[in-house]
Order: C-alpha cells, then sequence, then structure tokens
C-alpha cells in the first residue's frame, strides 16, 4: 500500500504563520 | 634512478655527497698584505703542491697580533673536518668560532694555545663526556713534521663520546652544525732571537670537509630561483635543509632521516574532500604514534578529522565512495512532517513527528491521517 504524500495545500497556518515554509 | 628511494619506490635516507664546502667560496680577512679587494681567494682555490698559493697577513711588529678570517658556506653544512694549511709556521694560539646562523651569533668550536688558561681560560684539554659534548676544546698545537708547509686538522667529532651513534645524536648533529666559520690567530710562534721582532700570519689552503646539511631527506644541494644554496628535498618535506614537512603531509612530526628509517612526511587522509590539514599531537600519541592529521574545512559537505563522514543535515549516499565528491545527499526533511532538518548521517533516516513516516517524513503512518495542523500533521484514525 503506497500511503498519500503530505498535502501542504490542507494546513492551516492561521495560529502558526511563523512555522511555514516559505514556498507552502 | 633517485637515491632517496628504493627500487620499488619506497623511501630511504639519503644525503648529498662529501665535499670541500670552502671550495671556491669567499673568505673575509682582517689583514692582508697586499691587494686588499683580492677576496683571498688562493684560501680556497685549487691547492696544487706544485702551485701552492698563498694568502699573507700584514707583518705584525707589536701587539695585538690577532687576525680573523671568516668565511661563509652560504648554507647549513655538517661539518667534520676543519684543515688549514700554513705557509708560515703554525701560530702559538688560535680559535675556531662557528656560526648557525649566518653570521649573527658565534660560539667557540676550538682553541689551540701553549697557554689556554692565560689566552682562553680555558683547562687544557678538558675532559669531553656525553654531559658536554657540545664543549669547545682547547689544547697546544699540535706539532708538524716539516714547518715549512704545516698542517692544521680540527676533526669536529674526535674524542666526542656519541660520535658512533651519531644519527641518534641531536647535540652531536647540532654541534657539528655550521654556516659560517671564523679563524682568529691570537699569537704567532714567539721568536726571542729576533732583533726587530715581526710576525705574520700566512695560508695556503682553507679546507671544509662536510655534507650539505638535508637531515637525511635530499641527496644533493642545489641553488634556488634566487641563487640561495638549498636542499633538494624528497620524502615530502621541505626548507633549505628539508627541515620541514611539506603542507598536506602533516600526519606525523616531523623528522630527520636515519638509515634504519626515512621517517618520511606522510600526507594527511582526508578522502579527497580538504586541501588543508594540521598536526595535533594528542591524536597521534591516541593512534600509537601512527596518525595525528587533521583535516582543516572539508567540503563536500563531509565532516571528521578524515573528512570520512557527512556533516549535519547530510547522509551517506552508499551507492558511492567516500572519496566522491556527492558522497553526502542532503537530508531534505520534510518542513512540516519532520521535527528537524537533520537525519541520520548513514540512513538518511529523517526524525518524524508522531504518526508520521517515511525517509523525509511525508507521509501520514498507516492508521493515520492528515491533518490540518502543521504541528500535528497526521492524527490516528478514530
Amino acid at each position: 500500500e503506497v500511503l498519500p504524500t503530505l498535502d501542504m495545500a490542507l494546513f492551516d497556518w492561521t495560529d502558526y504563520e511563523d512555522m511555514r515554509p516559505e514556498d507552502s | 634512478t633517485d637515491p632517496c628511494y628504493s627500487e620499488s619506490g619506497s623511501a630511504r635516507y639519503c644525503i648529498p655527497e662529501f665535499v670541500n664546502a670552502a671550495f671556491g667560496q669567499e673568505v673575509t680577512v682582517s689583514s692582508t698584505c697586499g691587494r686588499r679587494n683580492c677576496e683571498h681567494t688562493y684560501l680556497t682555490d685549487l691547492n696544487s703542491a706544485q702551485n701552492l698559493t698563498c694568502w699573507q697577513s700584514e707583518m705584525l711588529r707589536s701587539m695585538p697580533f690577532n687576525v680573523t678570517l671568516t668565511l661563509s658556506l652560504g648554507k647549513k653544512f655538517e661539518i667534520t673536518y676543519i684543515s688549514l694549511h700554513f705557509c708560515s709556521e703554525k701560530p702559538d694560539s688560535m680559535a675556531i668560532y662557528k656560526s648557525m646562523d649566518y653570521g649573527r651569533s658565534w660560539t667557540p668550536f676550538q682553541f689551540y694555545s701553549s697557554q689556554c688558561r692565560r689566552v682562553y681560560d680555558r683547562p687544557n684539554r678538558a675532559e669531553i663526556t656525553k654531559l658536554n659534548e657540545q664543549e669547545p676544546l682547547c689544547m697546544e698545537m699540535p706539532n708538524s713534521a716539516d714547518s715549512s708547509n704545516a698542517i692544521l686538522v680540527f676533526s669536529t667529532l674526535d674524542g666526542r663520546p656519541s660520535r658512533t651513534n651519531f644519527v641518534s645524536s641531536p647535540v652531536l648533529q647540532d654541534w657539528i652544525t655550521v654556516t659560517d666559520i671564523r679563524v682568529t690567530f691570537n699569537r704567532p710562534k714567539m721568536n726571542k732571537d729576533m732583533r726587530e721582532p715581526a710576525y705574520f700570519y700566512a695560508m695556503s689552503d682553507f679546507q671544509v670537509g662536510g655534507r650539505c646539511k638535508c637531515n637525511g631527506h635530499a641527496h644533493r644541494c642545489m641553488r634556488d630561483k634566487d641563487g640561495m644554496m638549498v636542499c633538494d628535498c624528497k620524502h615530502n618535506t621541505e626548507g633549505s635543509e628539508c627541515d620541514r614537512c611539506k603542507p598536506f603531509h602533516y600526519d606525523r612530526p616531523w623528522q630527520r632521516a636515519t638509515p634504519k628509517d626515512a621517517n618520511e612526511c606522510l600526507p594527511c587522509n582526508c578522502n579527497l574532500h580538504a586541501r588543508r590539514c594540521r598536526f595535533n599531537m594528542e591524536l597521534y600519541k591516541l593512534s600509537g604514534r601512527k596518525s595525528g592529521g587533521v583535516c582543516m574545512n572539508c567540503r563536500h559537505n563531509t565532516a571528521g578529522r578524515h573528512c570520512h563522514y557527512c556533516k549535519e543535515g547530510y547522509y551517506r549516499d552508499m551507492s558511492r565512495p567516500i572519496t566522491h565528491r556527492k558522497a553526502c545527499t542532503a537530508c531534505d526533511c520534510h518542513p512540516v512532517g519532520a521535527a528537524g532538518k537533520t537525519c541520520n548521517q548513514t540512513s538518511g533516516q529523517c526524525q518524524c513527528k508522531d504518526g508520521v513516516t517515511g525517509l523525509t517524513c511525508n507521509r501520514c503512518a498507516k492508521g493515520y491521517q492528515q491533518s490540518r495542523s502543521p504541528v500535528a500533521p497526521c492524527i490516528k484514525i478514530p
């Protein structure tokens, strides 16, 4: 079984803007 | 063939040939009877018994009777004898000095006098033991069978206990090392019958027997681009006397070569990732005196004293040898799924957050699903 890779678009960065990678 | 290497290519002890180091060298004198600017070549020219050429001092009618000759060899030599051929009767008192720093400082080498204590404040024929092998002796001027062609030979190692074990005696190696020699005539042999005393010193030859000092790492000396005499260094050594290791050859400390061991300088092992290294004595001792080189500025994302592992944030690509410039690959840890940017330096496994899996921590583990929180990107499926 191939596990799906993390989808960066699904993350909610509202409370974690300082952790957000530049390319997401 | 290179005398410094065996036929199989291994380093071996080598030394320049034994020569008269004074031959053709300039002598500076404090007194001369003839032309002032002749450079006194008669002292160091070819000494032929059929055509004896002499230097002679001016006539000395009253004290002091001091006359000095200074010979510069232009390079460090290890000398075993100094031979002076006189055209006159040998002096009563004379001293030989040596310099190891091109004439900046002088130390006595040998004294000759019928009155050692009075003239030089030295005992006559002091005993040389292993404790004072670098002490100059004072003795009476040896008699010559033929006073018209008298020769004085000073053997630098004569009577010194460690001379039979010279290769392992740094004291005697230092004792016979010279760059310049100074001979000072202090008192001629007096003749009481002379009505109007007048003395002079005269010499036909000034010989210095020895070898260009290269510490066993060169078989010849030559002129460098500046015209200075230097050793033609081998065994990864450099310096005018092959007295240090070449850059990047600091895996063990520099040593003089001996007939038993060439002690060549060895390159540091940096796996082709560094151009510079330094020597660390502590590591050398810990390795059983085998290796003390520490690589500096490891490149290609490598680290360690031999640039033998990958630096933080990189892991070893085992499909390539460590010497390959791409032997270390970036960890590439997922910016959300991984707990940091570093990975296991051998496997490349990043440290994953809870519920995250994969080499780079980019997937949710079985039984987990992606959340919207970057802090806990994978949560257990209810």
